[in-house]
């Protein structure tokens, strides 16, 4: 993350100031008719924005000229979301947007631009977007129709604000969510590659099925299945307090692959950590409670759910399996999160396993883990290097691009075809 | 016919400013 203290110098007071935020998305499914939700939630005050647009990123922070295309809310060009809530904007038709198929635009980003009026107050965001976007200096007011990036003066990796967009399609179309914490969300993949698992699974629904089918991201860095957690931190809510909202608060929601649970088993949060986030070790016992809770809840709404077995941590911190301690001697949170947090992997994956407690099984360890009895239980050897920050050491945790690719290509893309 | 269908979407959490190691 760039150094926020330039953009948002009193971020943890007032927020932002009388600046735009351009926010860069990729679709992953395309349409001329798209609407969009900004999130308050975790807000502390109102949050009012002057004018928003949406664009066609060229580069960077600029857009193509041509595509800057305003965003009302109640036919208003600004919008004020009262502390706690989220809002949705008016359907927005994008003149230059043929139609889902349209070639020039598949795989392109669009960049959501947004200024806000003011103090924001607290901000809602999305820590780990392994995304660039845009952020213009305090005070400098509203640069949503900007096609030019040079009042964008500041960078960071996370989403601000922006939590969803949605296109029209048709009513035939497979939503699928991928739910989790960070191994979904996309540490230590390609900064701005789109190379989370998900995003290959995506690439491969879409060369199968073409446009009838959209995979979105509602993973966290840290998330948890189950409580307590700390639910104003930048990991958020445990899965079964966050799901209503971010998961079946999606539109058209058909399906859902699930990974979650090695931070529950505390794994990198163990008895010496700082018990800011993840105050407790859950047993294997409570953690399959919370992912039978999830399960009956996404069933009851008429939503497939698919478990996806836990990946190996066993050398997670653990100095005899290799991890760094004279480069990161603070980072060592637990003596060894090896053996304790391995058995209740097993567990977690012999319940995810057995059929019938899911609507089906992605074998993402069997997909990742070294079989070889000499590799102690951990991810195969050339899914370790860390592929994003390549000078820094591995974390026996994060699978790198070649571990998340495999990953992707492990899904069994058949329960998701179009009927 | 058609409907809405979620396109793009991500998690919100709550911010925290990030220091430096």
């Amino acid at each position: 993350q760039p150094d926020l203290a330039f953009p948002f110098p009193n971020a943890n007071t007032s927020g932002a100031n009388d600046q735009t935020i351009r926010s860069i998305v990729k679709p992953d499914l395309w349409g001329n008719t798209m609407r969009l939700r900004f999130s308050n939630v975790f807000g502390n005050q109102a949050l009012t924005f002057d004018s928003t647009t949406i664009a066609l990123q060229e580069y960077a922070g600029n857009v193509v000229h041509g595509t800057v295309t305003p965003v009302t809310f109640g036919r208003s060009l600004s919008v004020t979301i009262p502390a706690g809530q989220e809002m949705w904007s008016d359907p927005v038709r994008l003149a230059w947007v043929r139609s889902a198929d349209d070639p020039l635009i598949q795989g392109r980003n669009l960049a959501i631009s947004y200024s806000i009026r003011g103090d924001s107050g607290h901000m809602t965001y999305h820590s780990g977007a392994n995304t660039t976007s845009y952020i213009t200096g305090p005070g400098t007011g509203d640069h949503t129709n900007d096609a030019d990036g040079f009042a964008y003066e500041y960078t960071t990796s996370s989403w601000f604000f922006l939590t969803t967009l949605d296109v029209m399609a048709s009513t035939d179309t497979v939503v699928i969510c991928a739910f989790g914490d960070s191994i979904t969300d996309g540490t230590h993949t390609t900064f701005n590659g789109n190379d989370r698992w998900a995003n290959v699974l995506s690439r491969r629904l879409h060369d199968a099925y073409g446009n009838k089918v959209s995979i979105v991201n509602e993973a966290i860095g840290g998330n948890r299945v189950i409580n307590p957690v700390v639910a104003n931190a930048a990991s958020g809510p445990a899965a079964v307090d966050r799901l209503d909202r971010d998961v079946l608060g999606l539109s058209g929601l058909t399906d859902v692959i699930w990974l979650e649970g090695i931070n529950d088993l505390g794994a990198g949060y163990g008895a010496a950590a700082n018990p800011v986030e993840n105050p407790v070790v859950h047993t294997p016992q409570a953690i399959i409670a919370g992912y039978q809770d999830v399960v009956a809840r996404l069933h009851r709404h008429g939503v497939k759910v698919y478990g996806a077995t836990v990946v190996s941590a066993l050398g997670l911190n653990n100095p005899a399996q290799g991890w760094d301690l004279i480069h990161f001697p603070s980072f060592l949170a637990t003596v060894d999160n090896g053996a304790a947090v391995e058995a209740g992997r097993l567990i977690l994956n012999q319940f995810i396993r057995t059929p019938g407690n899911f609507d089906g099984v992605v074998d993402f360890d069997a997909a990742t883990r070294d079989p070889d009895p000499a590799a102690l239980g951990n991810m195969k050897a050339k899914y370790l290097p860390n592929s994003q920050f390549t000078q820094l050491p591995w974390d026996y945790l994060h699978p790198n691009h070649a571990g998340y690719n495999a990953m992707g290509l492990a899904v069994d893309i058949a329960p998701f075809a179009p009927a | 016919p058609q409907h809405w269908v979620a396109s793009w979407a991500t998690s919100p959490a709550a911010y925290f400013v990030y220091v430096a190691p």
